[in-house]
C-alpha cells in the first residue's frame, strides 16, 4: 500500500510546488514508484515537470468532479518511475462546484483508492488556501509535509494550519498525521532565517526535518526548463538538499 | 471620491501584503487619507501593521457576511491618516458561506460605498486565489495593482489573472482597469530576475511601474515588529522603493 502524502501550507509561496516536484523526482530516481498529483489550479507542478497544462484534454478536475477513470488522466513524465495526475485552469471552478456535491471532502480519497496499490509514494501538491481542494488532499492523505519559508508571516500561519489538521483528524480522517516541517529558502546571511528556525525547532522539536533547503537560484530556474533540479543541476545546493530530504523521508518511514 | 485599488495576484508569495502595507503607509505619510482593507484570512496585513488579529471581536468577515456597520469594525493604526478594516481567522469560512448568498460578488462594493467619501485611497489586500474573496475585491475596485515576483511561476500565472480581470470587467464591473504591474523581490545578481523583467516589459509595456522593488531583508523583518518599512528602516532600499512607488501611483492618477 503506497503512502499518500499531502504537501500543504495555506501561506503562499513557501515552496510547496518546488518541494513536490523535487521530492518526487528524487524518490523516483531512487527507483520508488511515485505518483505526483497537482491539485492547484495554477498547475505549477504540471508545467514544472515539463507538461503543458494548456494541451491537456483531461486533468485532476475530471477525476474530482466528473469521476473520470484515472487511466484517462494519468500521464507519464520523462522520468522513469514518476507519473503525474496533471492540473489545468479548469480546476479553478472546482471549489465552488464541489460545495454542493455529496461527499465533497472525500472525492480525491475515493479516486485514489485503485492507485494506492500501484505506487509506493503518492505526493499531492496543494494550492495556497484551506478550501475544499486542500481539504480533499488532507482527507486522502495519511501524512502531511509542511514546507515553511524562513520568514515571519510563514511562522504566523503555522498555528492555524496545525489546528486545521487537528480538525480534519477528528472529523474526517483519523489516519492523518504531521510527517514533518521542511524549512525552505533558508538564507544563511540573514538573522531572520536563523531566528525563524530556532523558533520552529524549539516548538515542534522532532517534527522538523533535519534537512534544510537553502535559498538557491538554480531551484527557481529549473521550472522554466520543465525539469526537476536533479536533472537541471545535480551539483547545486538545491539538488543536494532535496536528495537528502528524500533519503530522510524514506528513513523515517522505516523507523516506524 | 476615493480611489479603490485591489492588490491582487493568485500566485502565492508575490508580495501582495508587503505592497499593501508599505504603499498605504507611504500614501498616509504623504498626508493622503488612506484605508487598508485586509481581505485575506491569513490576516498578514493586520498583524504586519501592528494589530493582533486574535484580539479582534469584529473583522472584515462581519462587514461581508453579517453586514455589520463599518464603524464597529474600522481600526485606527499608529500612523496618522491610515486606518484599517482588519481580518482574522473567521474569514476562512466566508468563501463557502458566500457561495449561496444573494449578490455574493458585490457585498464588499456595497459595504465600501459610505467609505469612499472619507478616504482618498482605499487599498485591498487579496488572498492568493481567484475565489469569492478576490472576486469581491475586483468588483469593488476601480483599479488593480499586480505585484509580480521576478520568477518563472509568477510569470506563468499572469495570463490567467489578466483573463479573469477581463471577465470581471465584462460581466461584473465595467469600471475596473489594470493600474499596473509592480515587479517585486528583484535580485540584481540573478539572470532569472532580469529575464523575467525583460519579458514582462516587452509584453505589458507602459502597464509596468517604473519603480522596481528590490529583494531586501529589511522588508521581511519589518512585519515582525508590526511596522511598515518607512518606520522600521527608512534608509533601506525597500523603503526607498515603496516611497518611489507611492509617488509614481499618485503621479499616474494626475496624468489621466
Ligand atoms: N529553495 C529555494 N530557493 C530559491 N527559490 C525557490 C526555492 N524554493 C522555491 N523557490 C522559488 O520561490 C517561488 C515560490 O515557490 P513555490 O512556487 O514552490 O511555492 P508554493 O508554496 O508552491 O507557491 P503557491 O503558494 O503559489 O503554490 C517560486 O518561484 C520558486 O521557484
Ligand atoms: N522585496 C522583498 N524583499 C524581501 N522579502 C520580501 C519582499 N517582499 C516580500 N517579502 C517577503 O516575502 C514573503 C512573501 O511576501 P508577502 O507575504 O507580502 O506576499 P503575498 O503575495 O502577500 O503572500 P500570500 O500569497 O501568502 O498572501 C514574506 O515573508 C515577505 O516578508
Ligand atoms: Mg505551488
Ligand atoms: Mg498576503
Amino acid at each position: 500500500m503506497g503512502r499518500i502524502i499531502a504537501i500543504t501550507n495555506q501561506k503562499g509561496g513557501t515552496g510547496k510546488t518546488t518541494t513536490a516536484i523535487n521530492l518526487t523526482a528524487c524518490l523516483a530516481a531512487g527507483r520508488k514508484q511515485t505518483l505526483l498529483i497537482d491539485l492547484d489550479p495554477q498547475a505549477n507542478a504540471t508545467s514544472g515537470i515539463g507538461i503543458n497544462p494548456k494541451e491537456l484534454r483531461r486533468s485532476v478536475y475530471h477525476l474530482l468532479v466528473e469521476q473520470t477513470p484515472w487511466e484517462q488522466i494519468l500521464r507519464h513524465t520523462s522520468l522513469k518511475h514518476l507519473d503525474l495526475i496533471p492540473s489545468n485552469i479548469e480546476l479553478s471552478g472546482a471549489e465552488i462546484e464541489l460545495v454542493s456535491m455529496p461527499r465533497r471532502e472525500k472525492r480525491l480519497k475515493e479516486a485514489l483508492m485503485p492507485l494506492q496499490d500501484l505506487y509506493e509514494y503518492i505526493i499531492i501538491d496543494s494550492p495556497p488556501s484551506l478550501g475544499l481542494l486542500t481539504l480533499n488532499a488532507l482527507v486522502a492523505a495519511s501524512a502531511v509535509l509542511i514546507p515553511l519559508q524562513c520568514e515571519y508571516y510563514a511562522l504566523e500561519g503555522l498555528g492555524h494550519l496545525m489546528a486545521t489538521i487537528h480538525l480534519v483528524k477528528k472529523n474526517l480522517n483519523p489516519d492523518i498525521a504531521v510527517e514533518g516541517i521542511v524549512l525552505t529558502m533558508h538564507d544563511r546571511r540573514t538573522t531572520l532565517s536563523t531566528q525563524v528556525i530556532q523558533e520552529v525547532v524549539s516548538h515542534f522539536k522532532d517534527k522538523v526535518f533535519k534537512t534544510i533547503i537553502p535559498r538557491n537560484v538554480r531551484l527557481s530556474e529549473a521550472p522554466s526548463h520543465g525539469k526537476p533540479i536533479i536533472f537541471y543541476d545535480i551539483h547545486s545546493p538545491g539538488a543536494q538538499a532535496y536528495i537528502s530530504l528524500a533519503k530522510e523521508l524514506v528513513r523515517n518511514a522505516k523507523k516506524r
